[in-house]
């Protein structure tokens, strides 16, 4: 594997918003890409990672390898790189280590270093293609502002999609709140614009301390997908460039 | 909590 990226700063903010939901996890290398896919300890949430070898420049992958990185151990090395370095990823076949240097494209500076790999058996994750009743596009740090203001009141959400628009409500100890987001285009600047779409109204609830924790993925795109349906997983995807993504589910909290 | 995992499996295996 040989997998250069232009800027650090997107592999540093994936690995940031994926390190406190999962440890240790396979990077499967093959020619259309990166792959990741884990559950959290909990088994109620799942990350789905895909970098394009597109979003690479150049990437090479001249056999399927799974790099095993423990995420703790990526964020250490990953701290060294600045945002604007130029990133490489490096792996022989049959590794014992991945290789990574970052280059300074304003100095002749480069560091290199080895993260040792491990051995993790991990299933294969077969995420079905889903028809979603409701599909919500907004600003991404709309949606971290809603999970930020009402986890201040209550453990969970309750998320209410109708023709009417999309409700957040939540009923804590101190009270209540909600906040409710209809379709909306902005002439100016589309990144700010509410994009529903609905084939039947969907209400589920969701815990607050994953959704805030999605939201560590903000700084990757202007804007997030959730996409619901009536007991299946809520879909939160942040699309990177080249149709490169990364992509949370979360299973709904049902009653009794 | 259980509810929620079953929510999964059942959606990973289709």
């Amino acid at each position: 594997l040989e997998a250069r990226l232009e800027q650090a700063a997107m592999l540093k903010r994936v690995v940031d918003a994926i390190k406190d939901l999962v440890q240790d996890c396979n990077f499967d290398c093959n020619d259309s890409g990166i792959a990741l896919q884990a559950m959290d300890n909990s088994h109620v949430a799942l990350v789905s990672m895909m970098l394009k070898s597109e979003s690479f420049s150049p990437f090479r992958c001249d056999r399927n390898i799974a790099l095993g990185i423990n995420l703790t151990s990526l964020t250490k090395v990953l701290r060294a790189a600045q945002g604007d370095d130029i990133l490489t990823l490096k792996a022989e076949d049959a590794p014992d280590v991945v290789n990574l240097t970052f280059e300074s494209p304003e100095s002749d500076r480069l560091s290199e270093y080895d993260i040792k790999l491990m051995d993790i058996d991990q299933e294969h994750l077969g995420i079905p293609d889903t028809e979603y009743a409701a599909t919500i596009t907004l600003p991404s740090s709309e949606f971290s502002r809603i999970t930020r203001d009402l986890s201040a009141l209550s453990e969970s959400v309750a998320i209410e999609c109708t023709k009417e628009g999309v409700k957040f409500t939540c009923t804590g100890d101190i009270g209540n709140g909600s906040v409710s987001l209809r379709q909306h285009t902005n002439v100016e600047n589309d990144a700010k614009s509410v994009d529903i779409s609905l084939t039947e109204p969907v209400a589920l609830t969701f815990s607050l301390k994953y959704l805030v924790n999605f939201c560590k993925a903000a700084g990757l795109s202007d804007r997030v997908r959730l996409c619901l349906s009536n007991e299946v997983p809520l879909l939160v995807e942040y699309g990177l460039s080249n149709n490169s993504y990364l992509r949370f589910y979360l299973a709904p909290k049902i009653g009794d | 909590k259980i509810f929620q995992q079953q929510i999964f499996k059942f959606f990973l295996d289709g």
